[in-house]
C-alpha cells in the first residue's frame, strides 16, 4: 500500500520561483481533496517534476521544473509544501540509477559529460525524448548498465566514462545505533519499500514529525527516533508493520556522539552519563543490561556499543529523558535515576557581588548562560521597564549587568535573545558575604481568592469507596 | 506518591511528554503558568514541540472523554536562579479554573513555614505498590524546623530548603512526582510551599524529605510573569 507520495521528496512551507517572468505561473487545481491526490496526478506526467500543494485552500499546482533547474529559486512560504520528484532532486541513485534524473555532467576522471543531442566527437545512438530523460549533458543510464549513470565524454579519446554517482546505501553511514543518520535509504533489508513518516497508513503509528522535529522524520526515509539498534522505518507492506534497514556504518564502534562524557552528573538528557549509580530515585536496584530477567528487554550491551551498557549502572540508550535503568523488582520494569546530580550548565562566575548587589558596578554583561545582554537603553528585542532615566539610581550603563529592582537573586540583564527577556548574570555572591538567614519566625499572611479546593479533603475522603 | 491515597489536587497537573507518557508533576500558580523542577527537563532551552501540561483529571491516564481533562501544550520554559532547582513553564494557553482545576497560593517572599503545619504531596508518581497507581495518590506530611533538619541530615539542608517529619513507615514522594507541590494548610487556604525534587532515595523511613522552599524564589516568579 504504498502512497503515490513516496516518489516525491518534500519541501515543507517553500515555494519553487521560476525568475524567468515569460515562463509565468502554472494553473492552480483548487479542491483536491490533498498532496497524495497531487502526487497521483503529477507522478505519471513525464513533464511534472514538482508541484506545490496549498495546505489553506488545497490546491495543486503542477511544474515542469525542480530546484536544480536553471532560473529557479526556492522561498519560505507561508501557505505551500513542495514536492519534487526524487529522481530529480536526490544526489545518490537507487540500484542501478536507470531513474536517475539529476544533474550531474561529470565523469569520475573528471571529463565534462557530451550532451546527448550533439553526435560530436563521439557519435552515439541514444537521442533525447521525453521518456527517456536524456536531457542536456547530465549523466543517466540509458542501458541499465550495473555501475550507474554514466555518458559520453567531450575527449574523443574517452568515448564514454562512468560518473561515479553513489548508492544512496553508500552516500551516508551510521554511527553507534544511526541516531543521526539523515540519508536516503527509503528501503528495509529485506527490500520492502518504507511508508511515509506523516502517514499513519498502512501502519499508524506515534511518530509524527512535527512532534519529532529533532529526528527529521523526512519523507519515508529510513530513520531512528525511538533509540532502536540501528535505524528501521514502517513499511509499506500491510503485514510487516516495521523493519531494519541495512546500512553502512562508520568506523569503530565505541566512539560517543559529540556530547562529552560525565561521570558524577548527567548533562542534557544524560546519553553522555557514564557514572557507576546503581539504583533507581526509589533506591531499588537496577538489572543487569545483560540479563533478560526479570525483564526481558532489547538492549543488549553488544548491539549498542557504544551506549556503555555496563553491568547495571543507570544509562540512556535510547533518548529518553535522563539516565534509566530496568529494576531488579519484577513488577516494575523500568525507572528513571533521577537521584544523579545534574551539572550545572551555568558558565563560571567572572565577578562577585555583595548582598543582592544593588550595589554592583562592575562590567560583567553576560547571563549565566552565556548570553549577551541587552543595553538597557535599547528597545529590542526587549522593551525594559527599567531604564537609565526611569532607574538612575541603578547605574544602568551600557549594558553592564545590575540589579535595580532589588532582586534577591542578584545582579540581571534584559538579554540579547528574543525568546528570554531577562535572566541572572555569570555572577556570583562574594565570599565573604553572609546574607541575612530567612529563618525568622513567621507573620501573619493573608490570602483571599486561591488555595481553596472543593469539597476539602477530608469531607470527600469520607465519600470515596 | 508511597504511602498515599488516592485524592483530590486541583492545582496539580501532570507533565507529559510527546509519546504522551507523564514524566513529572507540576503546580499551577497562574492560569498560564506552572512551576515545576528543573530536574524534569534536560535543558533550559529544550525544544518544548509536543509537550503537554494536562489537568483537571485524578487520572493517570484518562480517556479521551474524561469530562475534566484539559490538556494544553507548553510554550516556554524559564529555569529558576541557579541553585533553585526550579523552571517555570507558560502555557500555550490558560487553563480553565473549575471545580477540577484551581490555583495554588503563592506564599509571601521568604515566608518561613512554621514547624508542626500540616501539608500534603501529591503526584501520579512510582508507588512502591502502597497505593493505586492508576489515580492521582495525596500523603499528608508535617513540616518541621531546617535546625531540626539538620540534625539528620548534617547540615547540608540550605535555607532555600525545607524538611518534612520523618515518619516509621515509608510516605513521601518517589519518581514521577518530582515538580509536584508540597501545599500546606494555612490560615484557611492551601498554599504552594515546597516543590518535591530528588531526594536519594524516595519516601525512606526514619528520613526528614527535603523540599525546594518556594517562598525564597517568589520574587522571580513574580518576575517572570511580569515579564
Amino acid at each position: 500500500q504504498r502512497s503515490p507520495l513516496n516518489d516525491f521528496q518534500t519541501l515543507r512551507g517553500t515555494e519553487l520561483q521560476h525568475l524567468l517572468h515569460a515562463e509565468g505561473p502554472r494553473p492552480w487545481q483548487e479542491d483536491v481533496a490533498d498532496a497524495e491526490e497531487c502526487a497521483r496526478r503529477c507522478g505519471p506526467l513525464l513533464d511534472c517534476r514538482a508541484f506545490h500543494y496549498n495546505v489553506s485552500s488545497h490546491g495543486c499546482q503542477l511544474l515542469p521544473w525542480t530546484q536544480d533547474s536553471p532560473h529557479t529559486q526556492l522561498q519560505r512560504s507561508g501557505r505551500c509544501d513542495l514536492f519534487q520528484k526524487k529522481d530529480y532532486v536526490q544526489t545518490c541513485i537507487m540500484d542501478n540509477g536507470v531513474k536517475y534524473r539529476g544533474t550531474v555532467a561529470i565523469t569520475t576522471g573528471g571529463l565534462p559529460c557530451q550532451h546527448w543531442s550533439h553526435r560530436f566527437p563521439n557519435d552515439h545512438r541514444y537521442m533525447p525524448t521525453l521518456r527517456n530523460g536524456l536531457e542536456e549533458n547530465f549523466c543517466r543510464n540509458p542501458d541499465g548498465d550495473p555501475r550507474g549513470p554514466w555518458c559520453y565524454t567531450t575527449d574523443p579519446a574517452v568515448r564514454f566514462q562512468s560518473c561515479g554517482i553513489k548508492s544512496c546505501r553508500e552516500a551516508a553511514c551510521i554511527w553507534c545505533n544511526g541516531e543521526d543518520y539523515r540519508g536516503a535509504v527509503d528501503h528495509t533489508e529485506s527490500g520492502r519499500e518504507c511508508q511515509r513518516w506523516d502517514l499513519q497508513r498502512p501502519h499508524p503509528h506515534p511518530f509524527e514529525p512535527g512532534k519529532f522535529l529533532d529526528k527529521d522524520l523526512d519523507d519515508n526515509y529510513c530513520r531512528n527516533p525511538d533509540g532502536s539498534e540501528r535505524p528501521w522505518c514502517y513499511t509499506t507492506d500491510p503485514q510487516v508493520e516495521r523493519e531494519f534497514c541495512d546500512l553502512p556504518r562508520c568506523g569503530s564502534e565505541t566512539q560517543p556522539r559529540h556530547e562529552a562524557t560525565t561521570l558524577n552528573c548527567f548533562r542534557g538528557k544524560g546519553e553522555g552519563y557514564r557514572g557507576t549509580a546503581n539504583t533507581t530515585a526509589a533506591g531499588v536496584p537496577c538489572q543487569r543490561w545483560d540479563a533478560q530477567s526479570p525483564h526481558q528487554h532489547r538492549f543488549a550491551p553488544e548491539k549498542y556499543a557504544c551506549k556503555d551498557l555496563r553491568e547495571n549502572f543507570c544509562r540512556n540508550p535510547d533518548g529518553s529523558e535522563a539516565p534509566w535503568c530496568f529494576t531488579s523488582r519484577p513488577g516494575m520494569r523500568v525507572a528513571f535515576c533521577y537521584q544523579i546530580r545534574r551539572c550545572t550548565d551555568d558558565m563560571r562566575p567572572e565577578d562577585c557581588y555583595h548582598g543582592a548587589g544593588e550595589r554592583y558596578r562592575g562590567s560583567i554583561s553576560r547571563t549565566r548562560k552565556g548570553i549577551l545582554c541587552q543595553r538597557w537603553s535599547a528597545e529590542t528585542p526587549h522593551k525594559p521597564q527599567f531604564t537609565p532615566s526611569s532607574a538612575p539610581h541603578a547605574h544602568l550603563e551600557e549594558n553592564f549587568c545590575r540589579n535595580p529592582d532589588g532582586d534577591s537573586h542578584g545582579p540581571w540583564c534584559y538579554t540579547t535573545d528574543p525568546g528570554t527577556p531577562f535572566d541572572y548574570c555569570a555572577l556570583q555572591p562574594c565570599d565573604d558575604d553572609q546574607p541575612p538567614s530567612i529563618l525568622e519566625p513567621p507573620d501573619q499572611v493573608l490570602f483571599e481568592k486561591c488555595g481553596k479546593r472543593v469539597p476539602p479533603l477530608d469531607q470527600h475522603r469520607s465519600k470515596l469507596r | 506518591v508511597v504511602g498515599g491515597q488516592p485524592g483530590i489536587s486541583p492545582w496539580t497537573v501532570s507533565l507529559r511528554n510527546r509519546q504522551g507518557q507523564h514524566f513529572c508533576g507540576g503546580s499551577l500558580v497562574k492560569e498560564q503558568w506552572v512551576l515545576t523542577a528543573r530536574q524534569c527537563f534536560s535543558s533550559c532551552h529544550v525544544p518544548l514541540t509536543g509537550y503537554e501540561v494536562w489537568l483537571g483529571t485524578m487520572f493517570q491516564n484518562p480517556q479521551p472523554g474524561d469530562p475534566g481533562l484539559q490538556r494544553v501544550p507548553v510554550a516556554k520554559l524559564v529555569c529558576g536562579p541557579s541553585g533553585s532547582q526550579l523552571v517555570l513553564l507558560k502555557l500555550e494557553r490558560p487553563a480553565t479554573l473549575n471545580q477540577h482545576v484551581a490555583l495554588i497560593c503563592l506564599p509571601p517572599e521568604r515566608y518561613v513555614v512554621p514547624p508542626e503545619t500540616k501539608c500534603e504531596i501529591a503526584g501520579w508518581g512510582e508507588t512502591k505498590d502502597t497505593g493505586n497507581n492508576a489515580v492521582l495518590n495525596v500523603a499528608s506530611l508535617t513540616v518541621i524546623s531546617n535546625q531540626e533538619c539538620n540534625i539528620k541530615h548534617r547540615g547540608r539542608v540550605r535555607e532555600s530548603e525545607m524538611c518534612t517529619k520523618a515518619l516509621l513507615v515509608p510516605v513521601g514522594a518517589c519518581e514521577g512526582d518530582y515538580g509536584g507541590p508540597l501545599a500546606c494548610f494555612t490560615h484557611d487556604c492551601w498554599v504552594l510551599e515546597g516543590i518535591i525534587i530528588p531526594n536519594r532515595v524516595c519516601a525512606r523511613p526514619r528520613w526528614p524529605a527535603i523540599f525546594m522552599r518556594v517562598s525564597v524564589f517568589v520574587d522571580w516568579i513574580h518576575k517572570v510573569i511580569r515579564l
